[in-house]
Order: C-alpha cells, then sequence, then structure tokens
C-alpha cells in the first residue's frame, strides 16, 4: 500500500482530546 | 559552582522544573462509596473505575502543566497519554500507598487491604502495584523525584505515533536533566540514585500493563459500568 496507509492509524479520541483542550477551571 | 546549564525552555533553572511539577500535582480525590450498597466486587470494580476515570481528567490537566509538555503537538500530546496514563494513574495510587503497609490508597476515602483485593478479584493486580510500593519504600522516594519521575514516565512512554521524535527527546532531556540535578545537590551521597530512581520505570510498565490488562477483561464481560474517558484510553491500549 502507500506510505501513508503503513502509517499506524490514530484511534479516535474524542474525550481525550475534549480534556486536552479544556481550560484549567473547566477541568478543576 | 558548577557552570548552572540552562534548557532549551527559555533558561529554566534545573531546579525550577521541580519546584514547577510540585506545584503542579494535584490533590488527591475521594472515592465516596454508597454506605447503602453492599460490598461485593462489582460494587468494588465500579468504585475503581469511577476513580480511574475522574484522576484521568486530573492527571489530564496535570500534562499541561509539565514543562515543554504543551509545546509538543496536540497530536504528540495525546499519543503519550494514550500509552502513559496508566503509569501514571499507578505511581499516584503507589505515592499515596507509601506511608502504609501493604495496603493501597486508591482514594483518601478507599483504601484496600488484601482481604478487599480479594472481594474485588484484583489481589494479584494489588500485589504487583504494592511490589513497586515496597521498592519505592526501600528507596525512600521524595515527592520532588516522584513527581519528577512521573513526568519522566509519561515522556517516556514509547508510544508507537509520535510525529515530532526530536520534541520528545528534548522533552525527555529536561526532565532528566531535572533528576540529575535533583540528587547531584540533594544526594551527594548516592551519585547513582538517579539511575536507581530511572530503574523503576520498567516495574512500572509492566504493572500498568497487568492493571490495563485486567479492566480490559472487565470492560470485556461487560458487568462494570465504565466512563467514557476511561472507556477510551483503555480501547487506545
Amino acid at each position: 500500500g502507500c506510505p501513508q496507509q503503513s502509517r499506524l492509524v490514530r484511534r479516535p479520541c474524542t474525550e481525550l482530546l475534549k480534556y486536552l483542550t479544556a481550560t484549567d477551571d473547566i477541568l478543576l | 559552582l558548577p557552570q548552572k546549564r540552562t534548557f532549551p525552555l527559555g533558561g529554566l533553572v534545573e531546579n525550577k522544573v521541580v519546584s514547577l511539577l510540585l506545584v503542579a500535582e494535584p490533590e488527591s480525590i475521594f472515592a465516596m462509596p454508597d454506605p447503602t450498597v453492599p460490598d461485593s466486587d462489582i460494587k468494588a470494580l465500579t468504585i475503581l473505575c469511577d476513580l480511574a476515570d475522574r484522576e484521568l481528567v486530573v492527571n489530564i490537566g496535570w500534562a499541561k502543566h509539565i514543562p515543554g509538555f504543551p509545546s509538543l503537538s496536540l497530536a504528540d500530546q495525546m499519543s503519550l497519554l494514550q500509552s502513559g496514563w496508566m503509569e501514571i494513574l499507578v505511581l499516584r495510587v503507589v505515592f499515596r500507598s507509601l506511608a502504609l503497609e501493604d495496603k493501597l490508597v486508591y482514594a483518601e476515602d478507599y483504601i484496600m487491604d488484601e482481604e478487599q483485593s480479594k472481594l474485588a478479584g484484583v489481589l494479584d493486580l494489588n500485589n504487583a502495584i504494592l511490589q513497586l510500593v515496597k521498592k519505592y519504600k526501600a528507596m525512600r522516594i521524595e515527592k520532588e523525584e516522584f513527581v519528577v519521575v512521573k513526568a519522566i514516565a509519561l515522556a517516556n512512554s514509547d508510544s508507537m505515533q509520535i510525529e515530532d521524535v526530536e520534541a520528545v527527546q528534548r522533552l525527555q532531556d529536561v526532565l532528566h536533566g531535572a533528576l540529575q540535578d535533583y540528587e547531584s545537590a540533594q544526594h551527594t551521597e548516592d551519585p547513582r540514585r538517579a539511575g536507581k530512581i530511572i530503574m523503576t520505570l520498567p516495574l512500572l510498565r509492566q504493572t500498568a500493563a497487568r492493571a490495563v490488562q485486567h479492566f480490559c477483561s472487565i470492560k470485556q464481560e461487560g458487568r462494570v459500568p465504565m466512563h467514557k474517558l476511561f472507556l477510551e484510553l483503555l480501547e487506545a491500549k
């Protein structure tokens, strides 16, 4: 397959992304 | 005096990293078990999974205060957390448990002894975590060392999906340098102390893998409710 297909497919992580991009006061 | 080393983070003084991590260290969370629910394996596992989920939110917030971590791309921040999250959870349980004997402080109000571990079906896992407690107890690990080695565990979590390897390497170097400088200043009696602390990471990795495996099997059984973030990170593993 083409090279990008050989790259590991990143698993969707919507929850992780939500907290990673939240501001601290939301987290707290 | 030895030449003060500066770091690529705009000249942070080495002990600055330790003090930033001490300030960033989150408070403990509480399990608040429902006293009206009779004790059972399902109740214990439900409490552990709920605690894990809430502690994960706290740990994500903590990671963003590791000097250099926010400079990574969002994708690399996610990759490190997706691979290192259980090691961070385990290390926090271990540190909270240092003051006790043969018990694990999952939360200030949720301490598991051997009997409770048997009831919850996590005796093997808890015994593996207790091995880490014994190891750190024997070396009398300090909170300054604990906060740095926890950040190192995250930065060194060996994700297969890192895009900017050099940036992650720089983060590892900053944290490694901070640990080395802390030890050379605070533990002149043991020039190998930094290495000894880093040599605990393989056991941490192994123990975290056992924990992931155990909770994945619990997830497969489908008898214990799990929140979305915990589920998502289990699946990422």
